[in-house]
């Protein structure tokens, strides 16, 4: 998750 | 294996496929509406005598833009949202580019080798400024390979949602989860291509497409490994975030 904080970002995201 | 009904596999592959139409960035009509048009002499030459990492820059952007509807697609399957967090992250991290490739035998014009790219059809010397003409060339000729599958959007579909969630990724927490999830869409796959009244050795065709898959992906993170040696800054200022989250 640390490493990967935009991917894990979207991944939180509602859907777009 | 899990036993699954017909009617269960159909409902998976129904759901699977809608996913798919819905994250496909391009439309099959939308891509008809440009007509194929191929870029003139003049505008291959300006993508050729581009600097090297602008062009570089060009397609990590254009590749990022792909990633996010990937990312989306795998949000939709179902199951995938159940995983751990590591596990969404390590099988998108591994299997993103897997599926954009798969996703680009859509955007191909296999009579003139060109691909969908920056608005019109590419073929694979627009591509030259990069300074990785064997890894275009495979790419190129990987998505030649799956179109002439002549896979259906169902298959496409189903086909992308067995990449991303392989259960062999190095880093997975739950293995067995991602295995179990797996295993019902490898059957969703073998129905779906049953259905089409595909013959028998449709399935083993598309399994061998996952280690031309797994080479393609690797060569692309070396030759980004080594295109970073010499423009570092480029890649630090200039790159998406995402893409280097993904393969830097």
């Amino acid at each position: 998750k640390d490493k990967h904080k935009i991917l894990h970002q979207l991944l939180q995201n509602s859907t777009s | 294996s899990p036993s699954v009904s017909t009617a269960e596999l159909d409902h998976l592959v129904q759901t699977i496929s809608k996913s798919h139409l819905e994250t496909c960035q391009y439309l099959t009509e939308e891509l008809q509406q440009t007509s194929w048009q191929s870029f003139l002499q003049a505008e291959v030459e300006s993508y050729q005598s581009k600097p090297r990492e602008l062009m570089w820059q060009l397609c990590a952007v254009k590749i990022t833009e792909a990633v996010q509807y990937v990312v989306e697609f795998a949000k939709r399957i179902d199951g995938f949202m159940e995983l751990c967090q590591n596990d969404q992250i390590v099988l998108l991290k591994a299997g993103s580019l897997e599926v954009i490739l798969v996703r680009m035998c859509r955007l191909f014009d296999s009579q003139n080798n060109s691909v969908y790219f920056d608005g019109k059809f590419a073929g694979p010397d627009v591509f030259r400024a990069l300074g990785c003409d064997d890894l275009i060339t495979s790419v190129f000729d990987f998505a030649n390979s799956m179109c002439s599958l002549r896979l259906s959007e169902d298959e496409l579909a189903v086909f992308s949602a067995f990449l991303l969630l392989s259960a062999d990724r190095s880093w997975l927490q739950e293995k067995l989860k991602v295995e179990k999830l797996q295993q019902k869409t490898q059957l969703a796959l073998q129905h779906v291509l049953q259905k089409n009244r595909r013959e028998d050795g449709a399935l083993n065709k598309l399994r061998s497409k996952v280690s031309a898959l797994r080479s393609l992906c690797t060569r692309h993170t070396e030759t980004l490994s080594a295109f970073r040696a010499v423009h570092p800054d480029v890649v630090r200022t200039h790159f998406p975030p995402l893409y280097k989250e993904l393969f830097g």
